[in-house]
């Protein structure tokens, strides 16, 4: 099969929603699969990105899915709280038919074992709400009052202060929900990152052209000796 | 490999530095390795020029990003790397400043290592620290720790960081990639970030290389 040039396959694009929801849909009737009609997940938020090469697309989708526990009214405990998942799906989207080739899904809870003073404990429930806690803003205009202090951050307006704590506040749901997604002993929380967009992050600190195949050198030669 | 490795405790890692709101990991990413690679072969630890890279290599595009292959056939068509000293850095691109009389350092090729991890840790322990790329994934607000995301997460297709690994080994049986980064020492582990080794986590053995000086 021909392939495109290089420059118009490589690059893995972030998607917009519209573009993203055939693959959601597929990875979401995928994982319903097999499940009784009252038990099925619903899809929450997507995002994700996709790489092109020839004509086939892959889709690196990350989604939150609701499920309920309980399906039958007469014996369920009210009100029936909803369980969160969140998903990272990997599907293949080739000639128009679509497989998964990777599904991992965990309970958006666990527990945090990080005894510093800017703990994301208090914040955990928030990952199981659809709404912030009442006392959310005030414990987090506490926990930016203390990262301005420390990075000693200044902000141009008022306006700017409550932007920035508002993105301080996702970025700390963010965070936690990386936590609960890691499997090795990292924790994540407040660093002096805490008050950018994830765009902004991307754009001053990382570096999109290590996605560019680098040119090629001499293999080294293996490492034999004891 | 060794079980353990750490080239901090062997002096040939210079201080951790701090890249500023610039995507000039790269540059940070190939001096660590060339600095390491100069102590080996020299036995004397240089901090090398950053700043030479983004000025003069026209290869990269400076804070907008580059590639270590690249980096490393720059200086070797420059003539070498002057020290941080002789030409600081700035944190954003300049014209270029080059001069050939205040080169410290050289190097003579540049290779690709292997993407198996237990060969690079061999490579590693015997050679000296290695220039990889990575995944970013979580470091935004990673604090402490060993970095484990899941795959599909931390793809090594969306490789957006270029680091330097300078040690591995166990914490509590979990393996691990002691990498430098430069984000300044308040960031991370004083600096350090440490990833699980051995899974291909984040893609950091999809991109290892280094210099070779004779």
């Amino acid at each position: 099969r021909p392939v495109k040039p290089r420059a118009a396959d490589s690059e893995a694009w972030e998607l917009a929603p519209l573009e993203l929801l055939e693959p959601a849909r597929f990875a979401l009737e995928m994982y319903n699969r097999g499940r009784a009609a009252g038990k099925r997940a619903m899809l929450g938020a997507v995002r994700g990105r996709v790489r092109r090469a020839g004509e086939g697309s892959l889709y690196s989708l990350e989604a939150t899915l609701e499920e309920t526990p309980c399906n039958d009214p007469t014996v369920c405990q009210l009100p029936v709280s909803k369980k969160t998942l969140l998903c990272s799906f990997e599907i293949l989207d080739e000639l128009g038919k679509h497989i998964l080739l990777r599904r991992d899904c965990g309970p958006v809870d666990t527990k945090v074992t990080d005894n510093r003073n800017w703990t994301l404990n208090s914040f955990l429930p928030l990952l199981n709400k659809d709404s912030f806690p009442q006392d959310f803003s005030v414990k987090m205009t506490s926990v930016f009052k203390e990262f301005v202090t420390t990075y000693n951050r200044t902000y141009d307006s008022k306006e700017e202060t409550q932007w920035r704590l508002t993105v301080f506040a996702r970025n700390m749901v963010r965070a936690q929900k990386i936590q609960a997604l890691d499997r090795g002993t990292a924790q994540y929380g407040v660093t002096k990152f805490s008050d950018l967009t994830e765009e902004e992050f991307h754009t001053i600190y990382l570096n999109p052209l290590l996605r560019e195949k680098h040119s090629k050198m001499h293999p080294a030669t293996s490492v034999n000796d004891p | 490999a060794p079980p353990e490795w750490d080239w901090r405790k062997k002096g040939a890692v210079t201080k951790v530095k701090d890249q500023g709101m610039c995507g000039s990991c790269w540059a940070f990413s190939v001096t660590g390795n060339v600095e390491g690679q100069w102590f080996l072969k020299e036995g004397t630890l240089l901090s090398l020029s950053e700043q030479e890279l983004l000025d003069c290599d026209k290869m990269d595009k400076a804070c907008l990003g580059g590639l270590p292959s690249s980096a490393y056939m720059a200086i070797k068509s420059l003539g070498g790397l002057e020290t941080e000293d002789d030409y600081k850095y700035l944190g954003h691109m300049e014209a270029c400043n080059f001069s050939e009389e205040k080169v410290k350092v050289y190097i003579n090729d540049s290779v690709d290592l292997s993407q198996n991890e237990q060969k690079l840790a061999a490579w590693l322990a015997k050679k000296g620290p290695i220039s990889v790329a990575i995944n970013a994934f979580g470091m935004q607000f990673y604090r402490h720790g060993i970095a484990r995301p899941l795959r599909p997460l931390c793809s090594p297709w969306f490789i957006d960081h270029a680091v330097l690994i300078v040690g591995y080994g166990n914490r509590s049986d979990i393996p691990f990639w002691a990498i430098k980064n430069s984000w300044g020492t308040d960031w991370g582990e004083e600096g350090y970030y440490y990833l699980h080794r051995g899974s291909g986590a984040c893609g950091v053995n999809t991109m290892a290389t280094s210099a070779v000086v004779n």
